[in-house]
């Protein structure tokens, strides 16, 4: 463990406890996509199925069940509370997000590193985390009021993911025999999807503005 | 690298 890594990992637990305190404390889930949030319960719940085959450490165990349990409780907080289901943008959030699942799928089984059912859907993982922010991206080009919150929660994950490419490069240099090429592609291609909402994040930050995406 | 370190990431 290097401190990009952890890092990394707090700033995406960070993420979670934004979005968590948002939805359970203001009761209020506007601007957050449900589609995004769907497709990381899928993400974490196809990675994660090694809890049951594979130990690393507590810090590992411990960790995946709070991306398991967060994920899966904001979907369903989102769908089934009240209060929070109401203040959902529905008729914004369009995003056709299944259709992302099956090419990431189908690429998962073409390639890999190795073709066993654990590695392949945590290579679908990999692929369907990369793209999972989509639907977030597009909904926040398409709410007006952005409000604080949403902002960080979605500048929280793009830094976690900007992190992870920096352990990558550290334990390159430090680990022997550290290459995995399908993990640092599919990490790359997802940081760049954040590459537009930092610009106009910091801008927003720089000019002490509430942050508006160009439509 | 080894089966063990194979997915020590989260």
């Amino acid at each position: 463990m290097n401190i990009f890594r952890l890092a990394g990992d707090m700033t995406h637990l960070a993420s979670v406890l934004v979005l968590l305190l948002k939805i359970h404390t203001i009761k209020s889930c506007a601007g957050v996509s449900l589609k995004t949030q769907e497709l990381y319960a899928i993400v974490f719940a196809t990675r994660y199925l090694d809890i049951f085959t594979s130990f690393y450490s507590i810090y590992n165990t411990l960790m995946k069940l709070v991306f398991l349990g967060s994920s899966f409780s904001i979907v369903l907080y989102m769908k089934y509370h009240k209060t929070v289901h109401r203040s959902y943008d529905r008729e914004q959030d369009t995003f056709r997000h299944w259709f992302l699942v099956l090419p990431c799928l189908l690429l998962a089984l073409l390639i890999h590193e190795k073709f066993t059912f654990l590695e392949v859907l945590w290579t679908f993982s990999l692929y369907l985390e990369a793209v999972a922010i989509l639907p977030q991206l597009v909904l926040l080009q398409r709410t007006r009021n952005i409000d604080n919150l949403t902002g960080q929660y979605v500048f929280l994950l793009g830094g976690y993911r900007g992190l992870y490419i920096l352990n990558w490069i550290y334990r390159y240099f430090t680990e022997p025999h550290f290459v995995h090429w399908i993990t640092w592609i599919s990490g790359l291609v997802q940081t760049l999807l954040y590459a537009d909402f930092f610009f106009y994040y910091s801008q927003s930050w720089k000019n002490n503005k509430k942050l508006q995406l160009p439509a | 690298g080894d089966v063990a370190s194979q997915h020590d990431e989260l």
